[in-house]
C-alpha cells in the first residue's frame, strides 16, 4: 500500500534527523 | 508486551520511537547540551516525505468509501504537517543559536509529533482495513441466517455457490490477519475460530441436505434435522462472531479481552 510506503519513508527521514541530533548530544554524555 | 498490534506498524514505526525516546533522555541529562549541528538538510528530508505522505493520505481519503476513515485520518495528517513545520521552525533556530534551548523543545516536540501522527494514521488506516474484513464477515453472519428457510435441493446449491467465495475470502483475510498480530493470544483466538468454521461449514451443508430430504420424502424426524442445522448454524455464527471481536482488539484493548 501507498500509505504504508510513504509513513515508512518519514519514519526514515526522521530516523536520520534524530539520529543526528542525538549524536550531537551523546559526545556530551 | 507489545505496543504496535500489527508487525507492519511496528516495523515502520519501532525504530523511531526508541531514537526519539532516546533524544529526550539525552537531552534532559544533557541539560543545556552540545552544540547542535546543522539539521536542515535532514529536517529537509523529513518535510518531503511529510508531503509526499500528505498527498498519497488525501488520495486515499478521496478514495476510500470508509466514512470513519475520511472523518480520522485528516486530522492525522494535520498533526504529521504541523509537526514538520515544528521541525523546519528548531532546525532555522538552531542556525542562529545551536545551543537554543526552545529550539531543541521544539526538535523534540516534532519529532515525537511526526511519530504520533503517522501512528495515529497507520492505525485509521489499518482500523479501515480491518473494517473491510468484519464486512465479509458479517456477509458471513447474513448467509448463515438464511439457512433456516433453505427447504430445496435447488436453494441450497444456490447457498452454496453464494456461500463458498464469501467464507473463502474471509478464511483466506482472517489467516492473513492472524499473522500480521503481534498480539499472540489474539493470533491464536483468530486460528482456533478459523478451524472450527472449516470444521463445521461441511458439517452445516449436509444438515442442511439431510434436512431437506426428510421434508422432500415427507420422513419423520424433520424437526430435530431442522434444530441440528440450526445449532450447528449458531455455531459458526459464533465463531465468526468472536473473530469479529478479536479483529477489533488492538494491545490497548488487552486488559478487556484477557
Amino acid at each position: 500500500e501507498m500509505i504504508l510506503e510513504a509513513a515508512n519513508a518519514i519514519m526514515c527521514a526522521s530516523s536520520n534527523l534524530v539520529r543526528a541530533a542525538n549524536a550531537a548530544q551523546r559526545e556530551l554524555i | 508486551m507489545p505496543v504496535f498490534h500489527t508487525k507492519t506498524i511496528e516495523s515502520i514505526l519501532e525504530p523511531v520511537a526508541q531514537q526519539v525516546s532516546r533524544l529526550v533522555i539525552l537531552h534532559e541529562e544533557a541539560e543545556d547540551g552540545n552544540a547542535m549541528p546543522d539539521l536542515s538538510r535532514p529536517v529537509q528530508a523529513v518535510s518531503l516525505a511529510v508531503t509526499n505522505l500528505v498527498k498519497v493520505g488525501r488520495e486515499t481519503i478521496q478514495n476510500s468509501d470508509d466514512d470513519i476513515l475520511r472523518l480520522d485520518m485528516p486530522s492525522a495528517l494535520a498533526r504529521v504537517e504541523n509537526s514538520s513545520q515544528h521541525l523546519e521552525e528548531a532546525s532555522a533556530m538552531l542556525k542562529g543559536d545551536p545551543f537554543s534551548t526552545p529550539a531543541r523543545k521544539k526538535l523534540i516536540e516534532g519529532s515525537r509529533g511526526i511519530l504520533q501522527g503517522t501512528s495515529s494514521l497507520l492505525l485509521c488506516f489499518d482500523e479501515s482495513e480491518v473494517r473491510k474484513i468484519i464486512r465479509e464477515c458479517k456477509r458471513v453472519l447474513d448467509y448463515l441466517a438464511v439457512s433456516e428457510v433453505i427447504d430445496t435441493m435447488e436453494d441450497l446449491v444456490q447457498f452454496l455457490k453464494d456461500l463458498s467465495p464469501c467464507l473463502s475470502k474471509v478464511s483466506r483475510e482472517v489467516s492473513s490477519r492472524e499473522k500480521e498480530l503481534t498480539h499472540q493470544v489474539h493470533s491464536e483466538i483468530l486460528v482456533r475460530c478459523l478451524e472450527q468454521v472449516k470444521i463445521l461449514a461441511p458439517i452445516l451443508i449436509c444438515s442442511m441436505k439431510v434436512f431437506i430430504l426428510i421434508v422432500e420424502q415427507q420422513g419423520k424426524g424433520s424437526d430435530e434435522a431442522a434444530e441440528n442445522r440450526n445449532y450447528l448454524a449458531s455455531r459458526m455464527s459464533d465463531e465468526i462472531q468472536e473473530m469479529i471481536r478479536i479483529l477489533q482488539l488492538t494491545t490497548y484493548d488487552e486488559d478487556q479481552s484477557e
